[in-house]
């Protein structure tokens, strides 16, 4: 474990944090996008198949079933909360997200670095986590207007993504045989997807005014 | 560590 992604692993886990604060005590997922996550659930579901079967560690296994039991927790609170799913703004979310899986499914089918059911779901995993916030993005597109706890959400969401690019090329440097192309492309691509966003956050914050995206 | 492993990544 390195610094870069310990720092990747935290940035993560204060995101679904904030998050999971902001639906819990103000009762409210305003602006937060059902359908990314929906997907993110699946991401985990599909990735980590291994859980009971592959030991790493146990800071592994934890923070697996807190990802695992997190991204249900949140699709819970927003589909089937009595306050908070009132607040879900469904007519912003309307991103077709089931045929977003679809390709990545094939892909992960065609591309993998082994072609059996657990290594093809966990490339299906990383290709729909490269995507999975798209949904996010266009609803933020429309609505425009941001709260802190959802735009601090995103941005630890983006900073996550980000450091595992140097984590890998960290380790890269540092460990023989680390070489892998699949988990890279998909990595920089989800990474590239936040520059946007990053943009005007780091915009807003700057000029100390509140987030907003442009038309 | 293994060397090489990225299943030691969440």
């Amino acid at each position: 474990m390195n610094i870069f992604r310990l720092a990747g692993d935290m940035t993560h886990l204060a995101s679904v944090l904030v998050l999971l604060l902001k639906i819990h005590t103000i009762k409210s997922c305003a602006g937060i996008s059902l359908k990314t996550q929906e997907l993110f659930a699946i991401v985990f579901l599909t990735r980590y198949l291994d859980l009971f079967t592959n030991f790493i560690s146990i800071y592994n296994t934890i923070m697996k079933l807190i990802f695992l039991g997190s991204s249900f927790s949140i699709v819970w609170y927003i589909r089937r909360h009595r306050v908070v799913r009132r607040s879900y703004d469904k007519d912003q979310d309307t991103f077709r997200h089931f045929f977003l899986m679809w390709p990545c499914l094939i892909l992960a089918i065609f591309i993998n670095e082994k072609f059996t059911l657990k290594e093809v779901m966990w490339t299906f995993s990383i290709y729909l986590e490269a995507i999975a916030i798209l949904p996010q993005l266009v609803m933020l597109q429309r609505t425009r207007n941001i709260d802190n706890l959802t735009g601090q959400y995103i941005f630890l969401l983006g900073a996550y993504r980000a450091f595992y690019i140097l984590n890998w090329i960290y380790r890269y440097f540092t460990e023989e045989h680390y070489v892998h192309w699949i988990t890279w492309v998909a990595g920089v691509i989800q990474t590239l997807l936040y520059g946007d966003f990053f943009y005007y956050y780091f915009q807003s914050w700057k000029n100390n005014v509140k987030l907003e995206l442009p038309a | 560590s293994i060397s090489g492993d990225s299943k030691d990544e969440l």
